[in-house]
């Protein structure tokens, strides 16, 4: 079951590994810059982006124009597999509600539907696209559970299912952050 | 079928877009150090360790005396679902032979296999012990299927199933490595 595998590698490879140390990355993000940026506790979390389409654009603003990049966190290094100090970072953006005023957050996709999105494209895959839409719910539902049961991401994530075609769901996403 | 999206995955999220890019990346390498490290372009590849145990150490020296870090290939980035530059790099290695010359090449374990390894640890991913030496036969087959129809990776990688318990695995590996 290939969603089951890829949401286990999501929280397994990367947010088991970077949830813990978000806090510690926004403290000390905030103590350099000393802006008013991630003021509140509760904005502390990655908003992390479920299309149910599977398609995951590189750049969030060519999905929406109310949103726009603003910075990178401080990056961490770790030793894995061989790879020596390899980096992880994430990046924030500033997202424009009805009244033009921006809401900063950090935002990313679940980059493993990019493999979901390419393996429905590929013959060789023995993957189509019908079977597409029924994977991802199944990855969205197997990273919920997975996530509601791990004690060290509580409260660092936030996920976020965009239940449609490409264009509304981006709407919806910089509306249901606007109202956080 | 996990191994098989694994195998994807890596390949869709991971080779396909770095293996393409290493020519350069050594070329600019070999400009910048001028030494005589990655002399011959049959060494210009990434060899990617898959132990059928699926144990992945973090640091390959845990596994073998005779292989230690010798540098960080210059970093490439990568603008990736919604992450702004996410960095990606390879690591070389100094392979000791048995009249202890060093031969120096980029090695990396195959990352997906620390998935397969904690899933059968954890009862909640309903994958156990005994499913997974199947599986990383599977991951293996697979992406070895997968590389062979890329051109873009064509050359530029070399994948090395570690056929036994992890102990005598790491010692073929030098011995390998150290035939080239
Ligand atoms: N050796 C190595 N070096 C890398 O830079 C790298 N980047 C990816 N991979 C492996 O390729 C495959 C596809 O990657 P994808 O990004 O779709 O999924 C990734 C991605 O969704 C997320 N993730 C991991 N590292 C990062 C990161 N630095 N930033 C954002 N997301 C990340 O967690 C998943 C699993 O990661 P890994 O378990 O490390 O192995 C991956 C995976 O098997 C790498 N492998």
């Amino acid at each position: 079951n290939v969603a089951h595998g890829l949401a286990w590698s999501f929280y397994v490879g990367y947010l088991k590994l970077v949830l813990p140390k978000l806090q510690t990355s926004i403290e000390s993000y905030r103590c350099q810059q000393k802006n008013n940026i991630l003021v509140h506790r509760d904005s502390w979390k990655i908003y992390i982006l479920v299309p149910v389409s599977a398609y995951i654009p590189d750049q969030l603003e060519d999905m929406d124009q109310r949103i726009t990049f603003y910075d990178n966190l401080n990056e961490t290094t770790m030793d894995r597999a061989g790879v020596r100090s390899r980096v992880y970072k994430h990046s924030m953006y500033a997202v424009y509600d009805s009244q033009k005023r921006p809401h900063y957050c950090l935002v990313e996709y679940a980059t493993p539907l990019q493999t979901l999105f390419q393996m429905s494209h590929d013959s060789s895959a023995g993957f189509g696209v019908e079977d597409r839409y029924q994977q991802v719910l199944v990855f969205h539902q197997t990273l919920k559970n997975i996530l509601e049961d791990s004690t060290e991401c509580r409260n660092r994530y936030q996920l976020i299912l965009l239940d449609d075609g490409c264009d509304q769901a981006a709407k919806k996403d910089p509306h249901f952050l606007s109202k956080e």
